[in-house]
């Protein structure tokens, strides 16, 4: 038996949200320490690693570990029947063809379910090494997804250059070139609108735009996003899942491959 | 004109 409560089910809904365009389809992998989520896109450009700790539920049972396969978009399609204050509850039996999704309303005048058939997935896994990477930039995440947006404008790539002074965006195509540069925040009231920048050596990648863009649909679980750089390895970034208190549940990290000179 | 690289030449399978 596995059943999961979720008291802020609407960061159930924001996670959904983060993945449904970038994975047709993955396996919710629960144990003990939580629900974890590992998938590429159709492509093999693009990883989604994703946890939520056991600890963030308000209850969790796992009798034992057990791969929930999933249609992602039909999920998503389920979770938008929850209102957003609703409290989720995922169930499902051990071996079991299907999942429910239960919403009770904060009142609990109004409760909902639904079961949605599961899916036998043959799932790769593929070993992410642990990496000391050479740049780690934290930025506020709306930020983060207007550069993408804005530079989406002029061409398919992005450079991003990280050195001591902060961090570069580049794009250019048919109809000219533009840059944004971020410097460091100097002082800050609010933490969450810093840009910090932690750099052991200088790094200069190009990525794909339009995954950056699938990426930044994760923006509304965290007000922060990290870049983590190093040449010749894929970029990192990383929105941790906290809710309202602040306190972790989990993240959701993209990887993608760099885009290499012909 | 870039290319855009895999994953798998980064990442192995487990």
């Amino acid at each position: 038996m596995f059943e999961a409560r979720l008291v802020e089910g609407s960061l159930l809904k924001k996670v959904m949200e983060s993945i449904k365009d970038l994975l047709n389809e993955a396996s919710w992998d629960c144990s003990g320490n939580g629900m974890c989520l590992q998938a590429m896109d159709s492509s093999h450009v693009a990883l989604v690693s994703l946890m939520l700790k056991s600890d963030g539920f308000e209850n969790y049972r796992c009798d034992r570990s057990i791969s929930l396969g999933i249609n992602l978009a039909s999920m998503s399609k389920i979770l938008k029947c929850a209102s957003n204050d609703d409290i989720i509850t995922i169930r499902a039996e051990d071996d079991a063809d299907a999942i429910t999704f239960m919403f009770e309303s904060p009142k609990q005048d109004r409760v909902s379910d639904y079961e949605m058939k599961l899916m036998n997935l043959d799932t790769e896994h593929l070993g992410i090494p642990d990496t000391e990477y050479a740049c780690v930039i934290k930025m506020p995440s709306g930020e983060f997804s207007r550069i993408c947006r804005d530079l989406s404008v002029l061409g398919d790539s992005v450079i991003i250059c990280c050195t001591k002074d902060g961090v570069r965006f580049s794009a250019k195509g048919d109809l000219g070139n533009g840059n944004i540069k971020l410097a460091q925040s100097a002082n800050v009231d609010k933490e969450e609108e810093a840009v910090v920048v932690d750099m052991r050596e200088a790094v200069t990648l190009t990525f794909s735009l339009r995954y950056l863009n699938f990426f930044t649909k994760a923006a509304p679980l965290s007000s922060q996003v990290s870049l983590s750089m190093s040449e010749d390895v894929p970029l990192m970034v990383e929105y941790k899942i906290n809710d309202k208190e602040g306190d972790s549940k989990g993240y959701v990290r993209y990887y993608l491959a760099p885009k290499i000179e012909d | 004109n870039n290319i855009q690289l895999k994953l798998s030449y980064f990442f192995g399978n487990t």
